[in-house]
């Protein structure tokens, strides 16, 4: 998971 | 977090309470589709897969969780409740929405940012919500006099997409690290634009202080 911000929406 | 996004999640959360409302005080789901609420609770399932791996927010947890719950709930009230299964207008639900969730997994499978089994499962729910309200405004499209819980719950889904998709024009500007996603945009677009009609007819009965009504 390089990307943590990628599915901060729900 | 903007101002867009939380009104999103807030109308989100609404819309589920209202539907939740609707069924435990009057005891009836008229109107529901299941099948639209099957899409829903498989599209939560599949996204919230990093409940409980990948921490964000206590926010995110939370919502998430009450997304999940409300969503089983209602698939539990509507089918295995004595008194509320038996106001579920099963013959006018007819919608084949099995159908709707092959197409989603095949696309997920070729379009997706990355081919992990997470990120497909992901992608898969973002596709099958921009196609899960299919059964219920066919159900609407059907009953025709549409009472009022359920077109506000309608009304408050549509809301909260419409909503989602100006917070993505926000972040777009306002934020530098947000990078451009087109899976969630383009079926979020698509997704929006299905409640265009619902959305006419709401609107009108509103101002006119009438009964929705849609027509045939």
């Amino acid at each position: 998971d390089s990307q943590p911000e990628l599915h901060d929406e729900l | 977090m903007n101002i867009f996004r939380l009104a999103g999640d807030m109308t989100h959360l609404m819309s589920v309470l209202v539907l939740l409302l609707k069924i435990h005080t009057i005891k009836s789901c008229a109107g529901i589709s299941l099948k639209t609420q099957e899409l829903y609770a498989l599209v939560f399932a599949a996204r919230y897969l990093d409940i409980f791996t990948h921490y964000y927010s206590l926010y995110n947890t939370v919502m998430k969780l009450i997304f999940l719950g409300s969503s089983f709930s209602i698939l539990w009230y509507m089918k295995r409740h004595k008194v509320v299964r038996r106001s579920y207008d099963k013959d006018q639900d007819t919608f084949r929405h099995h159908f709707l969730v092959l197409p989603c997994l095949v696309l997920a499978l070729l379009i997706n940012e990355k081919f992990t089994f997470k990120e497909v499962m992901w992608t898969f729910s973002i596709y099958l919500e921009a196609v899960a309200i299919l059964p219920q405004l066919v159900l609407l499209q059907r009953t025709r006099n549409v009472d009022n819980l359920t077109g506000q719950y309608v009304f408050l889904l549509g809301a909260y997409r419409g909503l989602y998709i100006i917070n993505w024009i926000y972040r777009y500007f306002a934020e530098p690290t947000y990078s451009t996603h087109w899976i969630t945009w383009i079926s979020g677009l698509l997704q929006t634009l299905l409640y265009a009609d619902f959305f006419y007819y709401y609107i009108n009965s509103v101002k006119n202080n009438v009964r929705l009504q849609l027509p045939a």
